[in-house]
């Protein structure tokens, strides 16, 4: 169960 | 955003900068692998898709623009520059670069975030940077003549990963409590890969002499 990424990253 | 995630995406600008600035200003390319900057094209357009479905910040999107668009840059002053291309290192730069695009495609398709076409494409782009530098290591470990900015360039594009690692173990503790396998795994390994490099390009610094890697 991968947590979502946060979107922030590159 | 933290300090390691800053330093981070700076230390990946600095990189870009510094091989833009080798190119621009010794018209050569040499010592550069053309299979790794193709692959990064591949990582960052599959990566940034979502460019097109989310707005995060101002930040982002210039980076993501700034990373794509200077990607494309370099891959054309390599194949198509006509002073350029012709320093390309072309007889050293062999590594088959494009049979580490299935496998990654695989295993995004087996362990994506999520089962959607820019969550699989967002793993595949993650699974792809973790080895798109192997062709450019093996290519410097063929050249007898590191050239200052060609060392500088892959140092900087490894202190940008383990920055990363640093930001992950930060936000970590100051805001998820959650566990990322995916981007934590990949990025380890992708670090990993530079040990060695890391290894020689400090240890010729430290005594001044010329960068080389053993064979």
């Amino acid at each position: 169960n991968e947590q979502p990424r946060p979107h922030d990253e590159l | 955003m933290n300090i390691f995630r800053l330093a981070g995406d700076m230390t990946h600008l600095l990189s870009i900068v510094v091989l833009l600035l080798k190119i621009r200003t010794t018209k050569s390319c040499a010592g550069i692998s053309l299979k790794t900057q193709e692959l990064y094209v591949i990582v960052f357009i599959t990566r940034y898709l979502d460019l097109f479905t989310r707005y995060v910040s101002f930040y982002n999107t210039a980076m993501k623009l700034v990373f794509i668009g200077t990607s494309v840059a370099i891959v054309w002053y390599m194949r198509l520059h006509k002073v350029v291309k012709q320093t390309y290192s072309r007889d050293e730069d062999t590594f088959k670069h494009y049979l580490l695009i299935p496998p990654c495609f695989i295993l995004a398709l087996l362990i994506p975030l999520e089962f959607t076409v820019t969550e699989i494409l967002w793993s595949f782009s993650i699974y792809l940077e973790a080895v798109a530098i192997l062709p450019q290591l093996l290519l410097l470990q063929r050249s007898s003549n590191i050239d200052n900015l060609t060392g500088s360039y892959v140092f900087l594009l490894g202190a940008y990963r383990a920055l990363y690692i640093v930001n992950w173990v930060y936000r970590f503790f100051t805001e998820t409590h959650k566990i990322r396998w995916i981007p934590w795994i990949s990025g380890l390994v992708q670090t990993a890969l530079y040990a060695d490099f890391f290894y020689y390009y400090i240890k010729s610094w430290k005594n001044h002499e010329k960068l080389r890697l053993p064979a």
